[in-house]
């Protein structure tokens, strides 16, 4: 599990100073699906990068697993060795490295656990395939349209198993029916290899995938109420 | 208004050959507004892209006002001036300058057509505040959120009155409220400024704005029957 208590964070000092997030707290268990909801500039990514272990809370802590990982911007684990061990990313820009083919954006991802060669590639075609983009596995990014981008992004993250899957608008780019099968693929990797994931998505339609729904407003937490149950 | 005569765009060449564009024609009168849907990877991105005289087609010829401004790659009009004087343009990523504040990104588009200082800073506000993000004026875009970039990238786009407003997805980094209120901008744009309006866009629930609706399939395009009429 992952859980964030009372968590803040303030950019900037001052007249400048934006209050990203207020005192957050959020538990999220393997095996759970969630979703984030919340209009532009509500703290999403925020809260997505700080659980994510990228971007430090001005105060308040984050456990992973019932130890604590970060009180406040002070890390208490290599960070760098929990997010390469346990956690998929996927930035609301895929971010993806520009002078290597989609492929290989794939199986750097892979060479961090220690999977190269043969099965690296063969894991990589894999996941390309399963999002569709396995035709435009030697394409570099700029050769790819919006949506190709950023499901080789989907890809990279899903390559090393993650115990904690964090997407931050995944479907952004793509059309409601690839969108919907992406949130589905998401569950399908929450329920089977218990994994812990949170979405952060602006589509309103296709929320029946997710076992539980946040919701961030001016950097404010709060949970819906979930009409279906698991 | 602007027209297409049966463009093709063909990417690399022997087996890594995409064609991208089927022979697509089309036009957009000024005070039409339009959308274009579709799966990703249709061509949707490199239609807007051509018709924006940013991305030359292979084949086929690109009128505006009558007058023929490309016949395949090769241009009959200084394209720069072209694009200057009439085109609005929000890329699929914002695309902002990274080292120039929220306001400056909007001025630098102002002094192309040459309002400069006081006017142009008003303007810059005005067009700022339309779009919910006149607080940031100050920031640079790595401290804006991905909606709040989006918002500064269409307030660009429109700095100049532009007569043809292209736009990428310019929705999708945004909550469906904002979405809708972008959407209606668009609308009354296009038919208050007699200026054509070209909206890429995955969201099939704001529809009704549109005055009429293009469909892209693996480089084909087509126009959807309206229901409603203006
Ligand atoms: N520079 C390039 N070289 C090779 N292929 C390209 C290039 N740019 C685009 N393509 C390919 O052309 C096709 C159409 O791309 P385009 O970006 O127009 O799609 P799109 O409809 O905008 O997709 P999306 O909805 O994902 O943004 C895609 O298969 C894409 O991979
Ligand atoms: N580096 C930064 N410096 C200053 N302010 C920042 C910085 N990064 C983010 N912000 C501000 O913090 C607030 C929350 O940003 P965040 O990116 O978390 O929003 P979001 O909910 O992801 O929005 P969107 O849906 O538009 O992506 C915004 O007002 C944003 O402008
Ligand atoms: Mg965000
Ligand atoms: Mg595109």
């Amino acid at each position: 599990a992952i859980e964030t208590i009372g968590i803040s964070k303030i950019y900037g000092s001052g007249n400048t100073e934006v209050i990203a997030l207020r005192e957050a707290t959020m538990t999220i268990q393997r095996g759970e699906v969630v979703a984030l909801l919340g209009p532009s500039g509500s703290g999403k990514s925020t809260l997505l990068s700080s659980i994510g272990l990228i971007n430090p809370p001005t105060s308040g802590q984050i456990k992973i697993d019932g130890k604590v990982v970060m009180d406040g911007p002070k890390p208490f684990v290599n960070l760098q060795r929990y997010r390469r061990e346990r956690l998929g990313f996927i930035f609301q820009k895929s971010n993806l490295i520009p002078f290597l083919s989609a492929i290989e954006n794939v199986m750097i991802a892979l060479s961090i656990s220690g999977i190269e060669g043969r099965p690296a590639k063969r894991r990589a075609m894999e996941l390309l395939d399963s999002l569709g983009v396995a035709e435009r596995a030697k394409n570099l990014p700029s050769a790819l349209s919006g949506g190709q981008q950023q499901r080789v992004a989907i890809a990279r993250a899903l390559a090393n198993k993650p115990s904690l899957l964090l997407a931050d608008e995944p479907t952004a780019a793509l059309d409601s029916k690839l969108g919907r099968q992406v949130m589905e693929l998401f569950r399908e990797i929450g329920h089977e290899n218990q994994a812990g994931v949170l979405v952060v998505t602006h589509d309103q339609r296709s929320l029946e995938v997710f076992d539980r729904i946040l919701h961030m407003d001016d950097g404010l937490l709060t949970e819906l109420e979930v009409a279906n149950s698991k």
